[in-house]
């Protein structure tokens, strides 16, 4: 499906052009310009200026604005390249890019461990992964009891912390992913293959703008 | 058998980790 520049559309700030982001991604250039109608949308869910902020981030995960959540919290943080607090048009595409099927597992590896590295130590600690593990039983109401969280906790760390320092270094972590592979199924997202098939209305609605 | 999951893998099933929902918004 081919697709009309968008040169002369109005652009949202921090826009950047479509060219340039598919040079440095696995994107094609129709493929920005279907992200950059996903983006719109998402950045015009609740304020419309064009940057993609915390409540409509969590609104397009939830269905909720006001939904809070430490891995939605973590990943918006991620993609907030320069951490001012929205994501912007280059930031979406670039950190997409990290979630594209065609990008080399080694920097999924070290996107999730920035994801789970909560305080930015360098290293995954025990308190960290318990306070994830925590999260994510209270996102699906579930209770189990500390001891058996302590259980999980004890239990991951004996696989992962070759080292045996209590901690997880980048090193380890990329031996652990290595043996438990499906530790990275959600760091693809299969829809980014080829956007404009998937999504044939976002490279109309693009050619549409003109 | 929850004791018997790896926590990495129980955290991946976060819906905040899944990004697909960003296309179906």
């Amino acid at each position: 499906m081919g697709c009309i520049p968008t040169k002369l559309a109005k652009h949202t700030p921090g826009y950047e052009d479509p060219t340039v982001l598919a040079s440095e991604t696995s994107f094609s250039v129709c493929e920005v310009e279907a992200l950059y109608e996903l983006f719109k949308k998402l950045s015009h869910s609740i304020f419309k200026d064009g940057l993609i902020r915390k409540e409509e981030f969590q609104l397009a995960l939830f269905k909720n604005s006001k939904r809070k959540n430490l891995f939605a919290d973590r990943i918006f943080d991620l993609f907030d390249i320069k951490r001012n607090g929205v994501i912007e048009f280059g930031e979406f595409v670039r950190s997409l890019n990290v979630f594209h099927p065609d990008t080399p597992t080694e920097e999924k590896i070290a996107f999730a461990f920035k994801l789970y590295d909560l305080r930015h130590t360098g290293y995954i600690e025990r308190e960290e992964l318990k306070e994830m593990v925590f999260a994510l039983l209270d996102e699906s109401g579930l209770h189990l009891s500390d001891d058996v969280v302590e259980v999980i906790v004890e239990k991951t760390f004996s696989q992962a912390d070759s080292k045996g320092d209590g901690r997880i270094d980048p090193d380890e972590w990329k031996e652990f992913v290595s043996q438990n592979p499906a530790l990275l199924k959600n760091m693809t997202l299969p829809y980014l293959k080829d956007m404009t098939m998937v999504f044939p209305s976002f490279a109309v609605n693009s050619e549409l703008d003109e | 058998q929850p004791a018997a999951m790896n926590a990495f893998e129980l955290i991946s099933m976060s819906k905040g980790l899944n990004l697909a929902n960003l296309f179906d918004s």
